[in-house]
């Protein structure tokens, strides 16, 4: 006897699990549910790592990353780097329902996503900038991504300039927890 | 971010992810989650999975295609994911990072590396309620 319908979700989000399994429940299908369910860790931020004011990028700017993919066709939407739209998940399902494209990326996918109807507002709160602030003035930009470049981007902010020696090996530093993931 | 991966009344299955990325990341930047096959995958005959971490590095094994693949090839939903996860620590030993997958029939597992344990959350019609489950990494 199978076991379905059924949901499963990455961490402890319940309240997007909760809102998927309502949308199946009622007889509504996997795409909705999955659609609704994230949306609403979109909203509720869920643990700063999904939605507006969280992870600010080196410009203090949180941009979102979302995909929706159908089982049935195959079908896929995605936006990468969108900026200014808070429904990330939902401008994925109108890349999937209104293109023959797959995958839309930052400005251009803002664009739209304003077309197909969504809000265009910043995704900054006092929370990010703070957070942002902080890293650029007491923390000296630390951590980052930058490697082979100077001045030293484990000690300085930016801008950089590339360096070609790479005889000394640069570590990655750790700087994925579960606070701080994809 | 956000992973998830639903099956419906009528056998259909999708999945998905949101996520703000890495913090501090350089303007532009993208990770695994919105890439098909590393955040997420679902394919009807199968099953779907979804991935979760460190995305500079997930999305370099396409973790939740692999996943699903493996359950194509007759293997249980954690043994997917195991393998999956297991792909990208033969290459990065220190990365962070977790796979749920999901099969048709309902069955699921999960499996992580780089933390202690990593929770997930289920809702079937077994138990009426939502339940968060650890899988130790």
């Amino acid at each position: 006897e199978p076991n379905t319908p059924i949901v499963i979700t990455t961490w402890n989000f319940k309240n997007s699990t909760i809102k998927a399994w309502e949308v199946l429940k009622t007889g509504g299908t996997a795409l909705d549910a999955v659609e609704q369910g994230a949306s609403v860790c979109e909203a509720q931020q869920c643990a700063g790592t999904v939605g507006f004011g969280g992870s600010p990028d080196e410009d203090g700017e949180t941009t979102l990353d979302a995909l929706i993919m159908d089982g049935k066709t195959m079908n896929v939407g995605a936006v990468g780097a969108l900026r200014r739209v808070k429904s990330a998940i939902s401008v994925a399902r109108h890349v999937l329902e209104h293109s023959y494209h797959s995958f839309l990326v930052g400005e251009l996918a803002t664009q739209f996503a304003e077309q197909m109807g969504f809000p265009v507002e910043s995704l900054t709160t006092p929370k990010s900038k703070q957070m942002w602030k902080k890293w650029r003035n007491e923390d000296n930009c630390q951590p980052n991504f930058w490697m082979y470049v100077k001045p030293d981007p484990r000690q300085n902010c930016g801008p950089y300039t590339k360096i070609t020696s790479r005889h000394q090996h640069w570590a990655r530093p750790q700087k994925v927890d579960e606070h701080n993931h994809d | 971010t956000i992973g998830m991966v639903a099956v419906d009344r009528q056998g259909d299955i999708a999945a998905g992810t949101s996520t703000n990325g890495a913090r501090f990341k350089m303007p532009g930047r993208i990770g695994d989650s919105p890439i098909p096959g590393a955040g997420a995958y679902a394919d009807n005959t199968v099953g779907g999975a979804a991935a979760t971490g460190d995305g500079d590095v997930m999305l370099r094994f396409l973790p939740s295609f692999l996943a699903v693949e493996e359950m194509r090839r007759g293997a249980a939903p954690t043994a997917a994911a195991e393998t999956a996860v297991a792909r990208i620590a033969a290459h990065y030993p220190a990365f962070m990072g977790a796979v749920v997958a999901l099969a048709k029939d309902g069955t699921y597992g999960a499996a992580c590396h780089g933390i202690h344990q990593f929770p997930f959350v289920v809702f079937d019609q077994k138990a009426e309620e939502c339940r968060t489950e650890h899988v130790l990494c």
